[in-house]
């Protein structure tokens, strides 16, 4: 909310990290990869 | 794609912890979306997603029910991790806090195709990077505030809270930075390439040793959408074995020590430029900057694979010795050092265990940006999961390579954002990191 001060805050909420989600991103980000080289000469990250 | 689609591929946001709470329309409609540094894009499923179980899951904008909805219509693919988004731009006004940002640009999907937002906490992202890797030309949600004169500074700055039992996840405030978040004052960067967040750091210290490798300075991103911190596998190594993290071991890269090390030795104590070290011993090619693996090979697929893991290799036992060497350590010690590393080399795109009870014997490891050296102690590079009632542990640091001119590059995520409070100053077009508090 914004307040006296100017600022806009936002609060932001936290979920704990446990390996299968890290496990599934790993996979993800690996399957990604192949798409990345699949996409020949794009110069995207 | 069509002539109407822009395809950028973005992260996977798996991985991602922290997130939050817009509304979309009149009267508001709310989402759960991830404040994401490392995209440009607002999305949300449509109430027209009707084939994906991840829309079903999750908060739909129905455009009939507000007010305040525009049609666009223009059609838009983001491919991201293992899938894509797909879907069409809407107009509407978004709630951020109790500011209200007109008429703001965002994509609708309709398609969503990945286990990713099935399991996603999360309705959407909101995307905090620069228009230029924006899909469709849409103004990231700061610019259009800035352009609608909503704020009284062309800032927003993230307090990401790594305290584990603390409620509060951490805070994004738009319009400036809140002095209760942070200590000292802010160390500024600018911003060396507009998309994402990014400027040009030093060098990693281990335990106030240079590693090398970025010494000469790397490209770095300011990626809240992504949990952990990836670089260079040349310097990851090295982390990996000063903190007694798993590695896979690499054969071809033993071998290049076996077989070459004491050759790269000599010719860096001859004051062979680095960069042409494996060219000389006919593992890379030079293509005038930097090494490459030797094209000639390619037409052979498999030994070109070979060459291309043996250039990689030489590569980064080039930086190992080069660096042992300046600490005028012995042959013997800098080789089997070297061996050592090879033993450590982090898995692509892996987590790498460590013990737990060994985190208050591991080193600290610093950053250096602007010459001024950013610390991180075990503490906060060692992420502690949950796995069936356990606790296991795992670095926080990956491996991700990419090559030149765009890399080496890092890419710091909460777990450096947890640790330093960031302010992304768009008016001025800076970074700035402050201890966090």
């Amino acid at each position: 909310i914004r307040s006296s001060d100017g600022l806009l805050r936002i609060d932001l909420n936290k979920k704990k990290l446990d390996k299968e989600t890290l496990t599934a991103a790993k996979l993800a980000r690996q399957e990604g990869s192949h798409l990345l080289s699949s996409a020949g000469s794009r110069q995207y990250l | 794609g069509g002539s109407n689609d822009d395809i950028v591929p973005l992260d996977n946001y798996l991985d991602t912890q922290y997130y939050g709470e817009i509304s979309i329309g009149t009267p508001p409609q709310n989402f759960t979306v991830i404040f994401d540094t490392g995209s440009s894009n607002l999305w949300v499923p449509s109430s027209k997603c009707y084939f994906s179980i991840a829309c079903y899951l999750h908060h739909r904008y129905k455009s009939a029910k507000s007010k305040t909805y525009k049609k666009n219509g223009e059609t838009c693919t983001i491919s991201y991790g293992s899938g894509q988004i797909a879907g069409f731009f809407s107009e509407d006004n978004v709630l951020v806090g109790d500011l209200v940002v007109r008429n703001q640009k965002f994509i609708e999907t309709t398609r969503e195709t990945s286990p990713t937002f099935i399991i996603g906490k999360f309705d959407g992202i909101l995307g905090l990077g620069f228009p230029e890797i924006s899909v469709g030309d849409a103004p990231p949600i700061w610019q259009s505030m800035k352009e609608q004169k909503l704020l009284e500074n062309d800032v927003f700055s993230f307090w990401l809270n790594r305290d584990p039992d603390a409620s509060a996840g951490g805070e994004l405030v738009f319009g400036g930075v809140d002095p209760k978040h942070y200590k000292g004052s802010h160390t500024y960067v600018p911003v060396t390439r507009k998309g994402y967040w990014q400027f040009n750091m030093g060098d990693l210290l281990i335990g106030g040793q240079s590693t090398g490798f970025c010494a000469g300075g790397c490209a770095a991103i300011v990626d809240s959408g992504t949990s952990l911190l990836a670089g260079p596998t040349a310097i990851v190594a090295q982390v990996n074995h000063a903190i007694g993290a798993e590695g896979i071991i690499s054969t071809e890269c033993k071998e290049v020590v076996r077989e070459y090390g004491e050759m790269i030795l000599q010719l860096l104590i001859a004051q062979t430029s680095p960069q042409k070290v494996c060219t000389q011993i006919g593992l890379c090619v030079f293509d005038g900057t930097h090494s490459v693996s030797n094209p000639i090979e390619s037409v052979v697929e498999k030994q070109n694979r070979g060459s291309d893991l043996f250039c990689t290799a030489c590569e980064m036992a080039v930086v190992w010795i080069q660096n042992q060497l300046r600490e005028n350590k012995t042959k013997e010690l800098i080789l089997d050092y070297a061996n050592q590393l090879c033993e450590r080399l982090p898995s692509p795109n892996g987590e790498s265990t460590v013990d737990c009870h060994q985190i208050s014997k591991m080193p600290n490891l610093a950053f250096t940006i602007a010459n001024k050296t950013f610390t991180l102690t075990p503490e906060q590079y060692i992420v502690k999961l949950e796995q069936a009632g356990q606790t296991m542990c795992i670095s926080g640091f990956m491996a991700f390579d990419i090559p030149p001119p765009r890399g080496p590059l890092w890419i710091l995520g909460d777990v450096f954002m947890g640790a330093y409070h960031t302010v992304f100053d768009f008016g001025k077009n800076r970074i700035g990191f402050a201890k966090s508090a």
